[in-house]
């Protein structure tokens, strides 16, 4: 089983786009994923159809909190076969303050995914902070996906999350990571060029795949049933990209 | 002294962007103007050209994390007269959970700022959550200038944003708040249709000034020396953009 947090403590980046329509893509593809939303805004949620302002069943929040863990009860099905969610409602700020004085608090969710069977990938939606949440699935995951916009400061808090990952997975071996440039507009040559030299350093890490900005991204979630956008607009070019990202992750970070 | 906050727990909306153009924005029509920096990602800081990873001063986080409170020796001057600086560094972030434990945590900004003398307006740029930074920047102003992009998960969470300002403020009378729209791209008419739509009975709260999608933008926090885009790009659609909305706010929050 993959675990794959996409992460990024600069706002608006497109975390929530790229879990998105990455799990359902690799849905799509066969493989068995469960989508995990760990933002109390909880758009992850929204974005595959579920609506956490009315939402009453077991969430995230819920499992985090609670002393026997496990994700019993929480996981449910949306509509794309082989695709599952973990929901998140706007309660889960709440155990981001109540986790400030439970011992072990960043590992709850390593906890939670223990023993999960059944699965190929995990994908982990996180919020933009580098808080008690985001620290969970960097504890509990072993891939990182990285979305960043071709801009000055998105660009600019690379170094600190970079460091982040390191200081915290110093002891837990095995982890990787990858950067996903995304809402990229080929005509803004002039940002992409000076996109291309601040990136320079860490090339290797710089996926093939870039998301072009796309104008159906925007409206997807304000559908009144919100889908990915590979089945909400499939011959658009953000389908194509998103298509192109699934594969070169299936291909990088195969399941195992 | 009117202290306005920008705030949307929504990221990537155009906080920082804001709060940079419309604080240079006032203090160039005359006025004295001190922007706050309140988010640990100190992009504020940094678009107006102050490096976070190498400055040494006091910061806010300081300022929130000391007994006698005050912004002595916080403030700092910038490359345009009459605009000041509160900046802040990534150390901010732990304040955030240091204040987790302290007495009165929500009103620590309120207390650094009673007693400023010298300014016709204090700007709060916050971080995309509605953790305690944000609420002591909720408890602290008196107007919300709420940036919100033409999208589906920007508009989902205003509802939160306004159920949360108006429980906060329940107690604290004399509160007003407005909608900006940002990152507009005309020719988006579906999207724009369906905002309208959407911001329909929010009608009276959503301000005439529009800031236009432009590249600029993105540009100048990638320069050497960033600076805001009136000096950056005077010309530009966005310098346009900005000033339009630095009158329709001297305008409706006049300085008294
Ligand atoms: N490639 C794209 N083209 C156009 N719009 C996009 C694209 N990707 C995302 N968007 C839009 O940009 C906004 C930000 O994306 P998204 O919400 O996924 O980012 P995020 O990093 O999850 O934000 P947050 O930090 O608030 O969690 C959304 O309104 C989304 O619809
Ligand atoms: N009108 C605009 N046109 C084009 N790009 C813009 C515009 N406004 C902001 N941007 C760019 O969009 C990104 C998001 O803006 P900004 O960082 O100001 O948002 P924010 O709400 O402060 O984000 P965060 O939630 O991380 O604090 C930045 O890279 C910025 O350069
Ligand atoms: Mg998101
Ligand atoms: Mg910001």
């Amino acid at each position: 089983m993959r675990i794959i947090a996409v992460i990024n403590q600069k706002g608006g980046v497109g975390k929530t786009t790229t879990s998105v329509n990455l799990a359902a893509g690799l849905a799509r593809r066969g493989h068995r994923v469960l989508l995990v939303d760990l933002d109390p805004q909880a758009h992850a949620t929204l974005g595959l159809g579920l609506d956490p302002d009315t939402y009453a069943g077991r969430t995230m929040g819920d499992a985090l909190l609670s002393e026997q863990g496990g994700l019993d009860g929480v996981v449910v099905p949306t509509y794309l076969e082989r695709l599952l969610l973990a929901p998140a409602t706007l309660a889960l700020s709440k155990a981001d303050s109540l986790l400030h004085t439970r011992h072990f608090r960043e590992q709850r969710l390593q906890q939670a995914l223990d023993g999960l069977q059944g699965f190929d990938y995990v994908l982990i939606d996180c919020q933009p902070t580098l808080g008690v949440l985001p620290v969970n699935a960097i504890v509990a995951a072993h891939q990182f996906l990285i979305p960043a916009q071709p801009s000055g400061y998105a660009l600019r808090g690379l170094g600190d999350l970079l460091e982040t990952l390191h200081s915290i997975r110093r002891f837990l071996p095995g982890w990787d990571y990858r950067i996903l440039l995304t809402m990229v507009t080929p005509q803004a040559t002039l940002t992409n060029d000076m996109v291309d030299k601040v990136l320079e350093p860490l090339r290797a890490k710089v996926l093939a795949t870039r998301i072009g900005r796309c104008e159906v991204l925007n409206r997807s979630p304000m559908q009144e049933h919100p889908r990915d956008v590979g089945t909400f607009a499939p011959h658009s070019r953000a389908a194509y990209d998103y298509q192109r990202l699934t594969q070169e992750i299936e291909t990088l970070w195969a399941p195992h």
